[in-house]
């Protein structure tokens, strides 16, 4: 279904954006 | 107990849920008071992913017979979309000033509004599609009580025909559903409810054939034989009727189990 996809790219975008967001946190500390 | 009822919506939500955790161990943490990195480009890419739900939820709510997610759809598609919103937000307020509070607050409000609502897109899709079991469950039971007026042969043959391929239907789907359902007691439920609507079947056609053989020679034991195939035809029924319930049931509804 074109709505599980969708659903499925905003995920992987979101844990990308949070990854890069906390990743970058930790590298500093 | 698993939070989503779903193993589709928790493939899709379970990681994002880990990251948004995460967010917030390490904002708690206080070790989140450095820069934020440039969140421009990633944030961009979830607006375009939410762009593209939201394209594809509208298309959906304005193509669809069910009243239902016609009018839960862009109620839940309007929070993917503020969440989206807010991210975008979060991402110009750390470009002007990396340590800036808010925009972290925003990041991680954002990233929670974000899960919640693609969370919300995807029940609003899936009760959708569990409607469309029951509704072929309820045509099942309609076909059903009409086992109660056949008295012939012919008749006997339609019914059969008509039956076999909504009930055929009925049990793939339920199975498939089964197979996606992350709560093992509906599992079961389902599963047993299941078999026992394939075994009773060609009990009840079996008994139908006797009524109406019966029927058609000297009648002799003709009401026997009619409370036999209507106790069959009650059984089918009240399995049906718990597939219904048991497929309307989320985790939530756990309360009613104890």
């Amino acid at each position: 279904e074109l709505i599980l996809d969708a659903a499925k790219s905003i995920a992987s975008a979101t844990a990308a954006l949070i990854k890069a967001a906390s990743e970058a946190q930790r590298e500093l500390v | 107990m698993p939070v989503f009822h779903t193993k589709t919506i928790e493939s899709i939500l379970e990681p994002v849920a880990q990251q948004v955790s995460r967010l917030v161990i390490i904002h708690e943490e206080g070790e989140a008071g450095h820069e934020m990195p440039d969140l421009e480009r990633p944030v961009f890419a979830v607006s375009k992913a939410v762009t593209n739900l939201v394209k594809v939820g509208r298309e959906m709510s304005t193509s669809t017979d069910d009243l239902i997610l016609k009018q839960d759809m862009p109620q839940a598609l309007n929070k993917v979309d503020e969440a989206a919103r807010l991210l975008v937000e979060a991402a110009k307020l750390s470009k002007i000033d990396p340590l800036s509070k808010p925009a972290r607050m925003k990041l991680i409000e954002g990233s929670r509004w974000i899960l919640q609502g693609t969370s919300n897109v995807l029940l609003v899709f899936d009760e959708s599609e569990v409607r469309k079991i029951v509704q072929d469950c309820k045509k099942t039971l309609d076909y059903l009580s009409v086992a109660e007026v056949v008295e012939n042969m012919e008749d006997l043959v339609q019914f059969v025909r008509d039956l076999s391929p909504i009930l055929s239907r009925v049990t793939v789907e339920v199975c498939k559903r089964t197979e996606d359902l992350t709560h093992q007691i509906h599992r079961e439920v389902l599963n047993r409810c299941v078999e026992q609507v394939k075994t009773l079947a060609p009990i009840l056609i079996c008994s139908m054939k006797i009524f109406i053989q019966i029927l058609s020679q000297d009648g002799k034991g003709v009401e026997e034989a009619a409370e036999n195939r209507n106790y069959l035809c009650g059984r089918m029924s009240e399995e049906l009727n718990e597939i219904i319930r048991v497929l309307q049931l989320t985790t939530y509804d756990e309360d009613e189990w104890d």
